[in-house]
């Protein structure tokens, strides 16, 4: 799954996301990332979350969503990220999900549970190579 | 209008490093100034991406050995939405995606009936398909179908391929989640 973030100079902010789904899985499956609030969700003057991972435990929690409900609350991205993740209570064994934030600032993190590691790529003006934001999970 | 100070943040991000699909998107955001065609270009690149095995045409084939895409977009300020999920045959999901949300009143769009949406609206049906993907079913195919999101199920699906049929007995315990992931 790839989930993408862009705000751009005239207040808009928009999500995409998209992916050829889990290996394997049973035909007619959908995941999370067609799901609105799910896969991703964003909101003008509050901020913008993406998600990827196991997408029929992340669908279950709206995770994008809770995201950005906790930035709307004042949490930084990394800490909207970490609030949503700790909702997958109790975590299925083997879960592995990853969330990126934006908000309205244009401020970014993110956080993780159950992969080796997580990466957000950035970009932004002046910038003439994307940059890797590392996120431990 | 939704009207901005001129110091309002430009970026562009996405999840994992598929730096690609960084530059795809801030190019369309240069290019455009429009968030939404950044995160559309953004995908685009990444549906097409042989590289990106978690994201492309040609990966992850269904147990029936055919790939499909799921996509979403999302703008930020008029809250509107489109979507499809498991859409075979159009490689560009992404912008079929886009379509459900500017040419219909609807947000999400499935199967084969999202696909002959996308026809409709000028995109060109062509498998999702390849050597590649036949290879990795064929594969699966040969190790007993494992790993196996089926449960509860006759033959058991942890050593057996199907086709299937429900079991007499359910267990409770939903299983491993390391099957692989979306």
């Amino acid at each position: 799954t790839i989930g993408m973030v862009a705000m751009d100079a005239g207040g808009g902010l928009a999500v995409g996301t998209t992916t050829n789904g889990a290996a394997h899985r049973v035909p007619g499956r959908v995941g999370d990332t067609a799901v609105v609030g799910a896969g991703g969700y964003a909101k003008a003057g509050v901020g913008a979350a993406v998600g990827t991972g196991d997408g029929d435990i992340l669908m279950r929690y709206l995770l994008a969503f809770a995201a950005v409900s906790e930035m709307s609350l004042g949490a930084s991205p990394e800490a909207a990220c970490r609030a949503a993740l700790a909702s997958v209570r109790p975590p299925p064994s083997g879960f592995h999900g990853a969330l990126a934030a934006v908000d309205a600032d244009g401020n970014v993190g993110g956080a993780c549970i159950g992969f080796d590691s997580f990466q957000i790529s950035v970009m932004r003006p002046g910038m003439p190579e994307p940059s890797l934001l590392p996120v431990p999970c | 209008m939704h009207q901005q100070p001129a110091s309002q943040p430009v970026l562009v991000i996405n999840t994992w490093p598929f730096v690609n699909a960084t530059r795809a998107a801030f190019a369309a955001l240069s290019r455009t100034g429009s968030a939404l065609d950044a995160v559309e270009a953004g995908c685009l690149q990444a549906e097409a991406d042989q590289s990106l095995e978690s994201v492309s045409y040609g990966h992850h084939p269904d147990e029936a050995g055919n790939v499909t895409f799921d996509a979403m977009l999302m703008n930020g300020v008029t809250m509107e939405v489109g979507a499809v999920a498991a859409m075979p045959d159009i490689l560009e999901a992404v912008s079929v995606a886009r379509a459900v949300m500017e040419r219909t009143g609807h947000t999400m769009l499935v199967g084969d009936r999202a696909a002959d949406f996308a026809v409709e609206m000028g995109f060109k049906r062509r498998s999702l398909n390849t050597d590649r993907s036949a290879a990795d079913w064929r594969q699966w195919r040969s190790g007993n179908c494992q790993p196996n999101f089926r449960r509860n199920v006759q033959p058991p699906a942890d050593h057996s391929c199907g086709p299937y049929r429900p079991a007499s007995s359910r267990d409770s315990n939903p299983g491993n989640r390391r099957l692989g992931h979306d």
